[in-house]
């Protein structure tokens, strides 16, 4: 038996939006720490971790131990959408073996209650060991502000060089048409904590990404004011938004690097 | 010229 009651049920629409133009389908896995998801886009180039810690559900039952449950993200969305942003949501399964997740709207007066359905799937999925790194810089800046940087430069370039130095942290990028060149510095002087801008850096960094991820990666902006970014030289780029008081979703991008 | 690398080279399963 599987019960998840979830009071901001809009939190999962939106951590459903963020990921599903990257990955067609995926097992969540229902443990004692949470409800969590590992998943690779189809080129391996891009890995995301979710993790909703089970103190953040209203409601936590979870009886299998670790329950892999395989969905097609594309029709999750399609039965999130059904979902009002304001409604409670609580997903239900029977356990291993039964194939199919039940979904549980209901609205914040108890007015209206909805179910629906999904079959679930077999996924062979490779499940990927991260190790610990020590980060040559990390950077937390406004996820507004990263966003529309790389909107920005994804109309001049295809990839984007991203530089910490003293002086900040640099986005490059060039195209046919010319070059971009964007720097935050450290700004900490803001009347709210979430529009700051914090440099932590051990040494310089500069790496290269391909930005039609970074863009994807935006769309978990509406999760959090703010995103982290962790960089090591030759090493997959972290793009880490929190998700209030719940978890969080991680992206890793693996770099371009010069043959 | 940059080749993309691929995650899994850089994480391995387990």
């Amino acid at each position: 038996m599987l019960e998840l009651r979830l009071v901001q049920g809009s939190l999962l629409k939106k951590v459903i939006e963020s990921l599903k133009d990257l990955v067609n389908d995926a097992n969540f896995d229902c443990s004692s720490t949470g409800f969590s998801l590992q998943a690779m886009d189809s080129s391996h180039v891009a890995l995301m971790s979710l993790l909703l810690r089970s103190d953040g559900f209203e409601h936590y039952r979870c009886d299998h131990g670790n329950f892999p449950m395989g969905m097609k993200l594309e029709n999750l969305s399609k039965i999130l959408k059904c979902a009002g942003n304001d409604d409670i949501i609580t997903i239900k399964a029977d356990g291993p073996g039964n194939d199919t997740v039940t979904f549980m709207f209901e609205s914040p007066s108890q007015e209206k209650i909805a179910d629906y359905e999904m079959k679930l799937m077999d996924i062979d999925s490779e499940h990927l060991g991260i190790p610990e790194a020590e980060f040559h810089a990390i950077v937390r800046m406004p996820s507004s502000e990263f966003a529309r940087i790389c909107k920005d430069l994804s109309s001049i370039g295809d990839t984007v060089v991203i530089s910490v130095t003293k002086e900040g942290i640099k986005f490059s990028t060039k195209g046919d048409i010319g070059t971009a060149n964007v720097v935050c510095r450290q700004n900490t002087t803001v009347d709210k904590p979430e529009d700051a801008t914090i440099i932590e850096m051990q040494q310089p960094v500069s790496l290269t990404f391909a930005l039609r991820y970074m863009n994807s990666f935006t769309k978990a902006t509406p999760l959090s004011n703010t995103v982290t970014i962790s960089l090591s030289s030759d090493l997959p780029v972290v793009v880490e938004y929190k998700i209030a008081e719940m978890g969080y979703i991680r992206f890793y991008l693996a770099p371009k690097i010069e043959e | 010229v940059n080749k993309q690398s691929q995650i899994t080279s850089f994480f391995s399963p387990g």
